[in-house]
């Protein structure tokens, strides 16, 4: 915070004094000037030369604080289809946008109207293109209008906020993307600057919006004055930066100018960011007009800072570069990113590489996440697409989900950094799932690419859903962009050696390893005189971040290459190296270690565990042990468990001689023996059994040699009324009762040999001794031709009285 | 529920042989050619007037002999695409 002002000036502008994020005129409120705007323009930098136009409902060409400024080179109307992009009028200023955000990017300064826009002397143009019917024709036509000539594409809209929708760029509009980022401005890219998106309030996430979450696209969230999240906020893992816009009621919102030739304090929505970004980029071009459009990436990722902005997710990358789903890299800094651009080289060319494509189904069950990790060489085999250094990261998915908004999506880079492609989306009740999706975070640039990516896909269900229908992933791609040499050199040949000769050999580790990182930024610079963040040392510093220290009074973190900053403890995952004054990095997934090997680790990270007796940390726990999610260790199952989950108890695979009852290893016994849950010993079973359950007669599973089972017990001969018969499956006989009306039989229940009294045995069968009245000649000759006696189903029917009768 | 799409009576395609060929297809099949799509090379921009302006069904019948034609690698019916501002 700062409540001076260094770099004062004066408009005539009306609204200058209520332009709070750029200057400290209200002595009543704390200045919010971290932006560095004003820093920016004292050095010279209002956006000459550079040629912006707002994608939008059309721009006011004649407002007062724009026609200085307008060029009709950028502008066009693509709903009238001619070059006109004045809005159409209405009693509900219905199309006052784009105006609005043409403003805060190049509004003419001191002209006695309304504002002052970023890039004051930058062309500014609009393109009117959402009053109309939008296709991807429209779209395409929009992002594509005159590359040559526009440096910048600002575009404040997208697919609908409402936390339902899953929608991006059409085959046309990527086209157009693709063609705008290698041939527009002459070949440097064109730069797409886009409002990550309005639906905080609907829970949505801005991955699920393909404009905003595409590598091609800087994506700009926004934060209120006093650095909270706004209502409207989306979060997710492209956003690469973020400005200052409105918030809560009692907040202030955005000064600039509005349709009718007015101006507004009552701008308010992502939209009110990604201009202010599109006009500090325009400075940054005039600062060096050769900037590509992934240049202009890398400044922003290097200058952008968290300052005070309050998110419960900063996190520090495996580059040393704190970042967060709400803000990115953090607010955006002008004077930053003219400093850098002025001295920045060409980012090596654009690598591609894809890790892995892996097409294996695998099922996505309630509560239990799928966990896959693949193991790259980053492509090192391809000169043309190794990615030692990373940039932005997509991971391409094809899911299958009855409600899609209960999936939630980790990506965690071989470098520990966990950043969250998807959240819960309570709203989005589709079923369609996800289809080539491309899930992009920008949370692992400057980072190393090689190692091992773990992906992550929890369902939590919000609502009762039928547990059969289950979700499927159905493929995912994991691909790497970024460089195979460093982004930027962090050596200066001339400054290092005159640096190092006036330090001495003895220089102290933490002031050599900041001193390497702020080598660069020494040229061109005047002399810091302010004061030093608490953490620096007694050699001072070249501006008032902990991250420009000269030496530190407790321990420096970060590295070389990425940049280091001066910490008063080692955040979890770095050990503190007090003789050093560092913080070393600890092994992949430690949080706490006595050395940097794989086996020093005391604590492990979320999502790892520590065995204790290698004291290492392990994604999984080797086999024999159990992940306990609350330690955060590997524990001993029980003996007799090979593998089991959740505690020592519940096994999942026995040792050898054990086999699994439920979740329990119980011992095999040998045959004729049972196991005894008293004794826990094997004893034997009863004779007449072969193997049993226990030591009862009638607790048989299979019966003895020359034993038949008879009503759950094993006896030698079956009882009176019963015969023995082969059971398919079974080692032995069972016994079957004979017929009705039978008391002996043979061989099988139809073979008879001795009837109940009152029957008779006629083949076999017994009937019915009892004769017909009616039987006479012609009735019995039907009994005789259609063979009556002979069926079952007849033979009690006269057949006695016929056959007496003969 | 998914909304469901609007289809519009704007056409895009991918025309081999250049803008003259693209202008014998619009006149072949009742189009009117409104031109290159951007700078997209090789993509062209049909508007039929006879077709309704926003239906729930692609439109067939002619079109379908469009998209046969040898010099037509790529058509698209256009639809309508919910866009809001932020």
């Amino acid at each position: 915070h700062t409540w001076t002002e260094p770099h004062f000036m004066n408009f005539s502008d009306l609204m200058w004094p209520s332009m709070w994020y750029l200057h400290c005129s209200d002595k009543n409120h704390r200045c919010r000037s971290e932006m560095n705007v004003l820093a920016a323009w004292h050095r010279g930098y209002t956006g000459k030369n550079v040629v912006v136009t707002i994608l939008d409902d059309g721009v006011e060409k004649n407002h007062p604080d724009l026609v200085q400024n307008y060029d009709p080179l950028a502008s066009y109307d693509v709903n009238g289809g001619d070059d006109d992009p004045t809005p159409r009028y209405d009693i509900s200023n219905e199309n006052k946008h784009g105006t609005r955000c043409a403003g805060q990017v190049a509004a003419y300064a001191n002209n006695s109207h309304c504002v002052v826009g970023i890039a004051y002397n930058a062309k500014i143009g609009g393109i009117r293109m959402l009053d109309g019917d939008v296709t991807d024709i429209v779209e395409a036509k929009s992002l594509g209008i005159r590359p040559d000539h526009i440096d910048i594409y600002s575009v404040s809209w997208g697919p609908d906020d409402d936390g339902r929708t899953v929608d991006g760029p059409g085959p046309l509009a990527k086209a157009a993307f693709e063609q705008g980022i290698r041939k527009g401005r002459n070949g440097l890219g064109s730069i797409y600057v886009w409002a990550s998106g309005n639906g905080g309030r609907e829970g949505d996430y801005c991955s699920c919006d393909g404009y905003t979450n595409s590598i091609y696209t800087i994506s700009v969230s926004s934060t209120t004055e006093n650095g909270n999240k706004p209502w409207y906020l989306e979060e997710c893992a492209s956003t690469l930066a973020t400005t200052y816009s409105s918030g809560a009621f009692y907040e202030r919102k955005i000064v600039t100018t509005d349709l009718r030739q007015r101006c507004t304090d009552a701008h308010t929505g992502t939209s009110a960011s990604a201009p202010i970004v599109a006009g500090i980029i325009a400075l940054a071009l005039e600062a060096n007009p050769h900037l590509t459009w992934r240049d202009v990436q890398h400044l922003i990722v290097k200058t952008s800072r968290p300052t005070h902005l309050k998110a419960p997710d900063w996190k520090i990358n495996g580059a040393g570069r704190r970042v967060s789903h709400l803000y990115g890299f953090g607010l955006v800094d002008a004077e930053g990113m003219v400093l850098e651009a002025r001295k920045w080289k060409t980012a090596p060319a654009q690598h591609v590489c894809t890790a892995t494509s892996d097409r294996k189904h695998r099922f996505i069950r309630a509560a239990q996440p799928v966990q896959m990790s693949t193991l790259t060489d980053a492509c090192a085999d391809s000169f043309d697409q190794h990615v030692a250094y990373l940039e932005h990261v997509v991971v391409k998915l094809s899911i299958q989900h009855p409600r899609r908004g209960d999936l939630q999506i980790y990506l965690t880079s071989p470098s520990g950094t966990k950043s969250q492609l998807l959240a819960r989306r309570a709203y989005d009740l589709s079923s369609e799932g996800y289809e080539n999706w491309e899930f992009m975070t920008v949370h692992c640039w400057g980072e190393k690419a090689q190692g091992e990516w773990t992906l992550e896909i929890h369902d939590n269900s919000s609502l009762l859903r039928i547990p059969e229908m289950q979700g499927k992933l159905k493929e995912w791609t994991l691909i790497l962009y970024g460089t195979a040499k460093p982004p930027f050199s962090t050596l200066n040949p001339h400054h290092s050696q005159s640096k190092v000769q006036e330090s001495g050999m003895d220089m102290e580790a933490s002031r050599a390893a900041l001193y390497q990182s702020h080598l660069e930024l020494t040229e061109e610079e005047e002399d810091y005189l302010g004061p030093c963040h608490p953490e620096c040392g007694d050699q001072g510093c070249d501006g008032p971040g902990a991250d420009q220290c000269l030496n530190c009074v407790h321990f420096s973190l970060g590295s070389a290459k990425s940049g280091r900053k001066c910490v008063s403890m080692c955040p979890p995952g770095f050990l503190a190296d007090t003789v050093a004054r560092r913080c070393k990095r600890c092994h992949k997934g430690c949080e706490a270690c006595l050395g940097r090997s794989q086996n020093q680790c005391t604590s492990c990270k979320k999502g790892w565990f520590l065995h204790q007796e290698a004291n290492t940390c392990g994604t999984v726990c080797p086999a024999g042990f159990y992940a306990d999610e609350g330690l955060k260790h590997c524990l001993k199952c029980h003996q007799n468990c090979k593998q089991c989950i959740g505690s020592a108890e519940k096994c999942t695979a026995c040792k050898d001689r054990f086999s699994l009852a439920g979740a329990m290893c119980i011992q095999e016994c040998d045959q004729s023996m049972y196991l005894s849950l008293e004794t826990m010993k094997c004893e034997a079973c009863h004779p007449t059994c072969q193997t049993c359950t226990g030591p009862g007669k009638d607790e048989c599973i299979y019966c003895a040699k020359d034993f038949h089972l008879h009503e759950w017990k094993c006896v030698p001969a079956c009882s009176e009324g019963f015969y023995a018969e082969e059971v398919p499956g079974l080692p032995h006989k069972a016994c079957r009762r004979c017929e009705e009306n039978c008391l002996s039989c043979e061989g099988s229940g139809r073979n008879c040999v001795r009837c109940r009294e009152g029957f008779n045995l006629l083949s076999g069968s017994c009937v019915t001794n009892h004769t017909c009245v009616n039987a006479d000649e012609t009735f019995c000759e039907m009994v005789k031709i259609n063979l009556l006696c002979e069926r079952k189903l007849f033979i009690h029917f006269c057949c006695q009285t016929c056959l007496l009768a003969g | 529920l998914s909304s469901r799409a609007v289809y519009s009576n704007h056409w895009a395609l991918k025309v081999s042989g250049g803008a003259r060929e693209a202008a014998r297809l619009a006149s072949r099949y009742g189009y009117v050619n409104l031109g290159q799509i951007g700078s997209l090379d090789g993509y062209y921009h049909f508007y039929h007037s006879k077709t309704f302006k926003r239906s729930a069904l692609k439109s067939r019948g002619t079109h379908t002999f469009l998209s046969m034609d040898p010099k037509v690698e790529w058509v698209q019916q256009q639809e309508v695409k919910k866009r809001v501002k932020r």
